[in-house]
């Protein structure tokens, strides 16, 4: 465990916190993408299988049960409960998923660590959390402005893979094993999907007002 | 390391 990848799960965590009290509290899913939670949700589900073997840590096992549950909550709360699944526009968060979800699984199946079942389905997973945020990225710039707790919430989850990125580099440089290309190139691609949202984000904060985070 | 194969990230 090293500070880059500690801070990066406080990150993410903060970014199911900042998304839960906005669908809860705000009672509006507005803005929110329920493809991209969707997608997190399988992510999480099929990544975190190997809680029943692998036992790294009671760190480890704590978070992977807390995303499992807040991914599937967030969904749930979208899709089935009043008054926030009626505040989710079909028509505008329409990003055809399957179109991510297939080329990852075809990844998934040919390039892996183990050729084992679950080594394909952990590579899966890794590849589509890459490109889970595309769905909410899109549904950002078709609305244009970006609601002020949603900025928060797409530049807590840009933080926690940015941090991953510099744990991944310390790692590589501290440690005499540690070799996780799919996890390298699929994180550089994910964080790279962040940069032009952060440029945007940081503008709009720049001046310390609170103006509306504007994509083109 | 054995099973994990470096899967001690979340």
């Amino acid at each position: 465990m090293n500070i880059f990848r500690f801070l990066g799960d406080m990150s993410h965590i903060l970014s199911f916190v900042i998304l839960l009290l906005k669908i809860t509290q705000g009672k509006s899913a507005a803005g929110i993408s329920l493809r991209t939670q969707e997608l997190y949700m399988i992510v999480f589900c099929s990544r975190y299988l190997d809680l029943f073997w692998n036992f790294s840590s009671l760190y480890n096992s704590f978070l992977k049960v807390v995303f499992i549950a807040c991914s599937s909550a967030i969904v749930y709360i979208i899709r089935f409960k009043s008054p926030q699944k009626d505040t989710w526009n079909p028509e505008l968060d329409n990003f055809p998923i399957q179109y991510l979800i297939g080329p990852c699984a075809v990844a998934g199946l040919l390039i892996n660590q183990d050729w084992t079942p679950f080594e394909m389905i952990w590579a899966f997973s890794i590849y589509l959390e890459a490109v889970a945020i595309l769905p909410q990225l899109f549904l950002l710039q078709k609305q244009g402005e970006v609601e002020n707790l949603t900025s928060h919430y797409v530049a807590a989850l840009g933080a926690y893979r940015g941090l991953y990125l510099m744990n991944w580099v310390y790692r590589y440089f501290t440690e005499d094993d540690y070799l996780q290309r799919i996890v390298w190139f699929a994180g550089t691609v994910q964080t790279g999907l962040y940069i032009d949202f952060f440029y945007h984000y940081y503008q709009s904060k720049r001046g310390g007002l609170s103006r509306p985070v504007k994509l083109p | 390391a054995g099973r994990l194969r470096g899967k001690d990230e979340l």
